[in-house]
């Protein structure tokens, strides 16, 4: 059985927000330890892995592995009937057909109660861990949502340039060019702004702005993310969650 | 000009 309740609605809204646009079907895995959900979109560029630690919950109980498979945009409709400070539950049983989504306002005593049909979903689970990468960078998500929605004007592709100092973002396209350089910067009273650069080797990558686009959904999540990087290797973009992260996992594009 | 490679080119299957 899993019974998971959120203090508030509006968590889950924005983890599910963060990338139903990405991947359309996938299984949210329940362990004892939490949720996770591993899913690639159609075209097979673009990962997304989540965990929502059982920390994130108020109250979590969870047996047994049960598996949901979700429509995510039939589960979006459903969230959108809760309000964002509701409390929101996950019930479901250990082989279950359906997952009911129970949303509580304390307040007014109100308890309204959905049941979401589940699907069967076979989806191959990459091996996507131990990685090491050549750099890490830190940065307010806000500023990689800016660069990645300004550039996308220009171009389709983004190039990534990580030196000792520097992060340059170029985008080369048919009206013009544009880049944008980030330097590294401490800002010890708002951390989230901190700038930082760990490098191991300078890197060079381009990728997709398209998929970019999907990736920065992930601002609202968290002020900072990292983006960790090697050459000839898929990045990874994480925000972190108070407990567990939502990582999306971005194959490059390469010279012809 | 620039080509798009797919995750299965560097994951394998777990």
């Amino acid at each position: 059985m899993l019974e998971a309740k959120f203090e508030q609605a509006a968590f889950f809204k924005k983890i599910i927000d963060a990338f139903k646009d990405t991947v359309h079907l996938c299984n949210f895995n329940c362990s004892p330890s939490g949720i996770t959900v591993q899913a690639v979109d159609d075209s097979r560029v673009l990962l997304v892995s989540l965990l929502i630690g059982e920390d994130s919950f108020t109250s979590y109980r969870c047996d047994h592995n049960i598996t949901l498979g979700v429509d995510l945009t039939a589960l979006a409709k459903v969230l959108k009937c809760g309000n964002n400070d509701d409390t929101l539950s996950l019930v479901a049983e250990d082989t279950p057909e359906s997952v009911l989504i129970v949303f509580e306002d304390t307040q007014k005593d109100r308890i309204s109660e959905y049941s979401l049909k589940l699907i069967d979903i076979e989806s191959d689970f990459l091996d996507i861990d131990d990685i090491e990468y050549d750099s890490v960078v830190n940065l307010p998500s806000s500023d990689f949502q800016k660069v990645a929605r300004d550039l996308s004007q220009l171009s389709d592709s983004l190039a990534i340039v990580v030196t000792k100092d520097t992060i340059k973002f170029e985008a080369n396209g048919d009206i013009g060019t544009g880049s944008v350089i980030l330097k590294p910067f401490t800002d010890l009273e708002n951390p989230q702004n901190t700038v930082k650069v760990e490098l191991n080797k300078p890197v060079l990558l381009s990728f997709g702005l398209k998929y970019l686009l999907d990736v920065v959904k992930g601002s609202s999540l968290a002020p900072a993310m990292s983006v960790k990087l090697s050459e000839k290797t898929p990045a990874l973009f994480e925000y972190k969650l108070p407990s567990g992260y939502l990582r999306f996992y971005l194959a490059p594009k390469f010279e012809e | 000009g620039t080509k798009q490679s797919t995750l299965m080119s560097f994951f394998g299957k777990k």
